[in-house]
This record gives C-alpha cells, sequence and structure tokens, in this order.
C-alpha cells in the first residue's frame, strides 16, 4: 500500500505540472489571440 | 502588436520534460490524522488524480479550440497582407470609382466635373459622400455641387494632415443640410465631400452652380471673380425664372387675375 500511495503521488505531482503549463500556454494563446483580433479590427 | 508567431500550443509533449519532484503532500505529512488508514490515502489520491486528470483533458480540448482560432486568424492576416490581396484590392477600388463616376456623369443631375458619389441612407439622415478631383498643388478646396454653403467650422483630424472644414447649406435653418470637406488621405488628388441630409429645395444647376472656394489659411474666400460669376449666375436665373413662367398658362392667368384685382380695388378707392 505504501507503494500505491507512492505512485499516486508521483502521478498526481505529474498530471499537476502538466496542467500548469496548459494553463500557461492557454493564457498565452488567448492574448495573442485577442491581439490579432484586434489589430485585425 | 504584441504576439508571438513562434508559440507553438500544440506542443504538448512536455511532461517528459517536467522536473520530477515529490509532492509536497502536506495532508499526509502535516495534517495527516493518525488514525487515516492507508487504503483511505489511496482512496483520496486516486480521487484526486481524477479531479486533477479531469481538469487537464478540459485544458487540452480548450486549448486546441482556442490555438485553432489562433491559427485561421493568423492564415487570415496573412491573406490580407500578401501582396495579390493588396492588388485585388486595389484593383476593385478603382473600378468602383469608375462605374460611380460613369453612373454619376450619366444621371440627370450629375455635375460636369463628375464627382463618385456613396450614399449610406439610414433612419434618421442620408449621409452621402462625393469625391472631387484637384490638383494636388491647389491649397485651397474647390467644390462644385450645385448648392449655396455657409462655413461654420474647420479642424485638423489625426487621421488626415488637411484641414477639415464644416459647412451648414445656405438656406439654413429651413434647409439642414450640412456637408464636410477634406482632402482625401488615401488619394491627395481628391477632395472628399460628406453630405448629412437631403435639401428641400432645387439646387442649381451644374451650368450656373457657384464655386465654392475656401482659403485654408483665411478661410472663406470671395474673389473678384466670383463676385462676377455669381452676378453672371443671378442674371441667368432670373432670365430662366421669367422665360419658363411666362410659359406656364396657370401662372399667366393667376398674374392676369391678380392685375385685374389690383385694379378693381383701386377703382374702389
Amino acid at each position: 500500500q505504501d507503494e500505491s500511495a507512492s505512485e499516486l503521488r508521483e502521478e498526481l505531482n505529474r498530471v499537476n505540472s502538466e496542467n500548469k503549463l496548459l494553463t500557461e500556454k492557454l493564457a498565452t494563446v488567448y492574448q495573442n489571440y485577442y491581439a490579432l483580433h484586434h489589430h485585425l479590427e | 502588436m504584441d504576439y508571438d508567431p513562434n508559440t507553438n500550443p500544440f506542443d504538448l509533449h512536455f511532461s517528459g520534460k517536467l522536473p520530477k519532484k515529490e509532492v509536497s503532500d502536506s495532508s499526509s505529512a502535516d495534517v495527516k490524522p493518525k488514525w487515516l488508514v492507508k487504503d483511505d490515502e489511496v482512496s483520496l489520491l486516486q480521487e484526486e488524480l481524477n479531479r486533477v486528470n479531469s481538469e487537464n483533458k478540459k485544458l487540452t480540448e480548450t486549448l486546441a479550440r482556442v490555438c485553432e482560432k489562433y491559427y485561421a486568424l493568423q492564415d487570415l492576416l496573412k491573406e490580407l497582407q500578401s501582396p495579390e490581396h493588396v492588388k485585388f484590392q486595389n484593383q476593385k477600388l478603382t473600378k468602383k470609382r469608375k462605374q460611380d463616376l460613369d453612373d454619376f456623369v450619366s444621371s440627370p443631375v450629375g455635375l460636369s466635373c463628375g464627382p463618385t458619389i456613396e450614399k449610406i441612407t439610414s433612419e434618421k439622415a442620408t449621409v452621402s459622400t462625393a469625391y472631387f478631383h484637384t490638383e494636388k498643388s491647389d491649397t485651397s478646396l474647390t467644390v462644385k455641387d450645385g448648392y449655396q454653403w455657409r462655413k461654420y467650422g474647420q479642424k485638423i483630424t489625426r487621421d488626415n494632415p488637411s484641414p477639415r472644414a464644416y459647412f451648414r447649406c445656405s438656406f439654413s435653418p429651413s434647409c439642414l443640410v450640412k456637408k464636410k470637406v477634406q482632402r482625401s488621405a488615401e488619394d491627395p488628388s481628391f477632395v472628399v465631400a460628406t453630405y448629412e441630409g437631403t435639401h428641400n429645395h432645387p439646387g442649381q444647376h451644374a451650368s450656373v452652380s457657384r464655386t465654392v472656394k475656401l482659403d485654408l489659411v483665411q478661410g472663406v474666400l470671395e474673389p473678384v471673380e466670383e463676385k462676377k460669376e455669381r452676378g453672371t449666375i443671378q442674371e441667368v436665373l432670373v432670365q430662366q425664372m421669367a422665360s419658363s413662367l411666362t410659359k406656364d398658362p396657370k401662372f399667366t392667368a393667376a398674374l392676369a387675375a391678380a392685375i385685374s384685382g389690383r385694379f378693381i380695388e383701386q377703382s374702389r378707392t
């Protein structure tokens, strides 16, 4: 059980980090999208 | 514009690049109750992992959608900036101007100088734009549109270095038509006149229309030649009116009745 909990924590860490990167990328793309949209207007 | 075209939001294979750091397992290290059995801890971790995975999925989907729109906009921008598109737009504009010019000249009220007219009709007022060809070296604005105007303002706009002059119809306040005149920013060989409203009186024919001249420094200018021209115009107008009225049988009858009525009144007194 100790081993199972450890693996889960590791996986949770990994997915959390991935989520953080996804959120940052999404923010960047949103910003670029609206800048481009504004430019085209 | 502040955007980074090198952004590659589809690069989602970054999980292998992530640093392998341990969970700051505060729930298990600091707050973890001693009575919590290992099964419960595994269950909670699994639940949290499911939640984070679901969030991860939603984020990935949203990112894909936004990226798709972003790339579509980028393609549109490239298309608009392509030399072929710019050339096409210029040709289209030239054709439109020529067509409008032909339409206006062939119309019964067309002026000999042939301005290009674009009309936008709204519920409140009719707005029309006319382009008048002018020499680039000519610093004054000359607009022959068949009506007389009174200037009431002038200002410089940010988008165009040439001054913009504002006019009211000389029949104001009975006629509320206004216009603004400015040299075209795109093509300085044209003067753009924008009209608001429709005249409630007839204008003068092109052959007898008065030339409205603006001196950009001194404001409204009336040179001697123009005064002479106006005098000639008035004479022509009077002759035309007299000619048309004498040909009108109703008018002659009404005139005869009025004169005879006046004679009768005088004979009574």
